[in-house]
């Protein structure tokens, strides 16, 4: 564990605490991509398939845990809470995600580190956690303002992956013959998709004014 | 045999 993947966890870890706080503090998930949260819980629960098999540390299998929960507890909130669910967009939360979980599978049983069911599914969870911010950043350009907390969610969700960057980059460094290249490629593919919001987020926080993305 | 793909990584 370096610095970079400990502060990637942990802003990873921030953004889901505060997407958590703004649906419970505002009993709203206005602005949040309910497709987004769905593919986050599908990249969960197939990269850690190993959870039960695979025991690395109490830290790795305590953020698995927690990564898995949250995302599959957000769903259930804006699927089925009563309150939460009346303040869903759906009428704006209209990207066509299958194309993304077809694609990301299409290409895992092609590029994988071993043609094997935990390998695969562990390749495709990386791709689509590449793109599965598509359908948030869509809608966030559709829905005019953005309030704070769904943009600090966001910002950290994207800031998490650049850590991860630092992280694999120290590694090959430091590490002999360390190489990621499935999920290194992924990642920057993930942080790119993010340059934009960064940008707009960035001059929002200049100029002291509301996020606003150009539709 | 094939080491395999060590995921220590979230």
């Amino acid at each position: 564990m370096n610095v970079f993947r400990l502060a990637g966890d942990m802003t990873h870890l921030l953004s889901i605490l505060l997407l958590l706080l703004k649906i419970y503090a505002t009993k709203s998930c206005s602005g949040v991509s309910r497709k987004t949260q769905e593919l986050y819980a599908i990249v969960f629960i197939f990269r850690y398939l190993d959870l039960f098999t695979d025991f690395i540390s109490v830290y790795n299998t305590f953020m698995k845990v927690v990564f898995i929960a949250s995302s599959l507890a957000i769903v259930w909130c804006m699927r089925f809470h009563p309150v939460v669910r009346r303040s869903y967009d759906r009428e704006l939360d209209t990207f066509r995600y299958f194309f993304l979980v077809g694609a990301s599978f299409a290409l895992a049983l092609i590029w994988h580190e071993k043609f094997s069911v935990q390998e695969v599914f562990w390749a495709f969870s990386i791709y689509l956690e590449a793109v599965a911010i598509l359908p948030q950043l869509v809608l966030l350009q559709r829905s005019g303002n953005v309030d704070n907390l769904t943009g600090q969610y966001v910002f950290f969700l994207g800031a998490y992956r650049a850590f991860y960057i630092l992280n694999w980059i120290y590694r090959y460094l430091t590490e002999p013959r360390f190489t990621r290249w499935i999920a290194g490629t992924s990642g920057v593919v993930q942080t790119a998709l993010y340059a934009d919001f960064f940008y707009y987020y960035f001059i929002s926080w200049k100029n002291n004014s509301k996020l606003k993305l150009p539709a | 045999v094939e080491l395999p793909a060590n995921h220590d990584e979230l």
